[in-house]
């Protein structure tokens, strides 16, 4: 129903444009309906999203880095209007520099940790930190995928 | 509700009986490429009622049986399950572990258990509706598709808003 | 051949003149996300003649303009220029040094240089025809396209062959 | 000309046998040409690829470090038939684990450097070791590109 559809979008609106400024210590962001399309619930969705002490532009010019953290916001900003009991993230920070690591993941413990869980896949032993359980995967006889117990000091050796 | 739960047999990469337990907050999985990690985001997808071979990366869903390596013979079909804490009765069901299996074989019959008594897809769509949980855009979010949101099109990205309304 | 020197000026967000020298051998580029690494990338394609926004990741082609800070304007065009050392003659000119300059007003006109002569795209192209620089599929592996190759249908997979022939 | 890319094909595919061993330690891949199509100018190209120790399967079910890996592979094939005076590799190490980066490094000093110049865009340490020169950028002031002269020792803290 519209009225259902138009409630949401705000609210996901307005908690994108929380979530972003989180991420990005600042900028802002929009999510709009095509105007040309007077049905709500046919019409397509544009993003917006300017990283501080830049200019607006089309989100195509954005980094890989920037792309993946204005997603991550969304993808948040959706959770928070209506978590999820469960949340996969496979290899989300592979494009992430370490600073970019360090605020999705202080955002993911301080505000969704409590709603849901998360299973995430990762190469970064700066994601690694924020896990309460670990495991590892591996291939000792080729081919075959076993569960190995591993400890967190052991890992961050292993992984960049 | 809660994870508590994957067994996996015979699934993809893991030809022997692999279990892993969940508890709240964050579990990490890491190794090295190519061993298994993303698999196990194929198995949850799978499990939960997935019908298409090419969101679980493969050309045929025979893909997910485990088909053999220099050392071990194929086998003849793949099992997987999750098993969920229903301690806040979201599941509508009266038990409060709810353990869903899903098995293929060869011949490619398909069948699907819930705490071990066959049943159909479709029980297990109903079991999960408007719970979250489900093969819905934005729960699991597969390697190398985190920018999909983004590069779509205005319309697909409905999706995500759709699933949250 | 080597390429010798690379020089921004106005384009995407190197809004001043920056400069960078290349021997033989790898040169690395590192820096924080968003911070313009791949400006770089989007620069050399772009000197070569690159016709396509989408292929520098823009709308429209006057995207590469530089169009302004929170504490900046925007400037009024864009040039960036490629210099190669031809010692081995293999470019078909006299020179022993080739630099190639690309223009753009934001009134959508469009300049090319060839040694500071102007020179039209043509002779841009025709400069590097068969030496293997060039907007072909396998010398410029752009972010995230690392695997387009093992995604793209077979057809598709025939350009990288046919370049090479 | 038919004669003419059939001869490249057949070096590129015994190209692409010698690095994918070279990359994976192992194991065998292979190129070929469309058998339903008679006019080799015309046919699709199958990639098959097959990491030591496992089955030859599809490639879609290749893991993400796997498929960047036999692209490297095939790549590199081709500029063995055809070096390219230079080259643009942007983030191609992003999918690889520590492992492979180092096989993926160690393949292009020995044999792909002395033809060609490489220009790598990087967030791993592990691959600005092989670089001769190194440059930094940054957005001190923020929006604006400038370039900054970094050592390789400073790098590597910043760096995953
Ligand atoms: N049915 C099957 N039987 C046996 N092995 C399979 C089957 N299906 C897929 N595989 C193997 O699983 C491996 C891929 O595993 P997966 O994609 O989970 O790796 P990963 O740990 O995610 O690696 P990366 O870090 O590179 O993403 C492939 O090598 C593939 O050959
Ligand atoms: N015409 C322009 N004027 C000013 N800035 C621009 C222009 N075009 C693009 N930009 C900016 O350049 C930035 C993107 O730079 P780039 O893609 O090179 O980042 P990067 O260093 O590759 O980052 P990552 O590590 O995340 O891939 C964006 O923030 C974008 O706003
Ligand atoms: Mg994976
Ligand atoms: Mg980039």
């Amino acid at each position: 129903s519209r009225e259902k559809f138009m409630q949401t979008f705000e609210e996901v609106r307005k908690n994108f444009q929380e979530t972003f400024r989180r991420l990005f210590g600042g900028g802002r962001c929009d999510v709009m309906l095509d105007p040309e399309e007077p049905d709500v619930l046919e019409a397509g969705i544009e993003v917006l999203a300017c990283p501080p002490g830049k200019e607006l532009r089309s989100i195509t010019l954005l980094s890989g880095g920037e792309k993946t953290m204005t997603t991550i916001a969304l993808l948040f900003a959706v959770f928070r209007s209506k978590p999820s009991p469960f949340c996969i993230l496979d290899e989300v920070d592979a494009a992430l520099d370490e600073a970019n690591i360090d605020r999705f993941t202080q955002l993911l413990v301080d505000e969704f940790v409590k709603d849901s869980q998360f299973i995430i896949i990762t190469h970064s032993k700066r994601t690694v930190g924020i896990a309460e359980i670990l495991y590892g995967i591996t291939m000792q006889e080729k081919g075959v995928s076993k569960k190995v117990a591993v400890k967190v000091e052991d890992v961050t050796n292993m992984l960049n | 509700m809660l994870l508590k739960k994957l067994e996996m047999c015979g699934f993809k990469s893991f030809a022997d009986k692999t279990e892993f337990d969940f508890q709240s907050g964050v579990t990490a999985f890491v190794g090295p490429n190519g061993c298994g990690k993303s698999n196990v985001v194929d198995a949850v997808r799978w499990i939960l009622g997935e019908q298409s071979a090419k969101a679980v990366r493969g050309t045929q869903m025979a893909d997910v049986i485990f088909n053999g390596t220099a050392s071990r013979r194929s086998l003849g079909f793949a099992e997987a399950s999750l098993t969920f804490l229903n301690d806040r009765g979201i599941l509508p069901v009266e038990y409060t572990e709810v353990c869903v299996t899903r098995r293929l074989y060869r011949s490619g019959e398909s069948e699907y258990f819930l705490n071990r008594q066959p049943c159909r897809l479709r029980d297990i769509r109903t079991l999960f509706m408007d719970t979250g949980v489900g093969l819905d855009t934005y729960s699991i979010i597969e390697q190398g598709k985190v920018d999909k949101f983004i590069q779509s099109n205005s319309k697909e990205r409905r999706a995500i808003f759709e699933e949250a309304a």
